[in-house]
């Protein structure tokens, strides 16, 4: 995020760190117990789909909070129009996890925007990890922003041509004061205050650089997606759980670790 | 970057919570 500010504990319970292989890549959003929504481009198909950790209720990069939960992947649905009418078109992704989310007052749903959403008059933010100066410096907090929404004619126009900006993405971004989203943000929410409930009206998708003043970020239109959305969440069976002997095993496992950890206190 | 770590101190509400409500309210 370029020229936010750092966001208090709570205040965005929905976002989601995306890490690979122990780093922070992309953002996302908690949409119920077992989903997340994210960018198609965060979980491009040659990656490893078990090098990925999911961290809901977070702040800090670098510390696990009292409401931090660590999620394994189960399964990556990208959108099938994903790549196909627009290099980057159709940029969202399902993401089911292995074990359910535990929701508390620091880890709770956004609520998606439905098709016929009417996005006049209304407040966005934008939040995430990524960059916060196009020199590459990354935030340790998360970050938010308060971005206007640009009409998608004055947005194609601003781009070039109506093909760059097609009716599955929204614009959004404050030009005259270089306040929008950056490298890292993908896949992270554009949320709108809709009489105190928050509804996700874009995924963070991409953008021609950051800080072009005449090119704002361009978001995965959600009310676009919503009803593949709810199809996949009402259409696709829970993650198969670990079968009892197995379980017993891994709190064999991981019980040794903590116990180090105690005994480590103690020195 | 956090650590791999799977942990769920978080105090439980009800799996099926209204969304896009949160505790704290902007100003």
């Amino acid at each position: 995020i370029v020229g936010g500010m750092d966001a208090l504990e709570g205040k965005w319970p929905w976002q989601v760190s995306v890490h690979y292989r122990g780093f922070h890549i992309c953002g996302g959003t908690i949409i119920d117990e077992y989903w997340i929504l994210s960018a198609a481009h965060c979980f491009d198909r040659d990656k490893n789909i078990e090098a990925f950790d999911i961290y809901v209720g977070l702040v800090d990069l670098r510390f696990v909070g009292n409401h931090t939960q660590w999620f394994e992947v189960n399964k990556v649905i990208l959108h099938p129009t994903y790549e196909v009418y627009h290099p980057v078109g159709g940029d969202i992704a399902l993401v089911q996890l292995k074990s359910r989310i535990v929701f508390s007052d620091s880890v709770l749903p956004v609520c998606i925007a439905p098709p016929d959403v009417n996005l006049h008059n209304v407040t966005c933010w934008s939040t995430g990890w990524g960059l916060i100066s196009p020199q590459g410096r990354v935030p340790e907090k998360l970050q938010e922003v308060r971005v206007p929404l640009i009409s998608l004619p004055l947005c194609q126009l601003l781009y070039g041509h109506p093909s760059h900006v097609m009716s599955d993405m929204l614009c959004a971004g404050d030009i005259w004061n270089v306040r929008t989203v950056c490298e890292g943000d993908s896949g992270g929410p554009l949320v709108c205050d809709f009489n105190h409930t928050w509804l996700q009206v874009g995924v963070v998708s991409w953008g021609r650089g950051c800080t072009y003043p005449m090119y704002p970020a361009v978001y995965a239109r959600v009310s676009y997606f919503s009803k593949w959305i709810q199809y996949y969440r009402e259409h696709t069976p829970l993650p198969s759980q670990p079968l009892p002997a197995l379980s017993l095993m891994v709190g064999a496992t991981v019980s040794v670790p903590v116990t180090m950890l105690a005994v480590l206190s103690m020195l | 970057v956090a650590h791999r770590r799977p942990l769920s101190e978080a105090r439980a509400l009800n799996p099926h919570v209204a969304c896009g409500h949160r505790y704290i309210q902007g100003k």
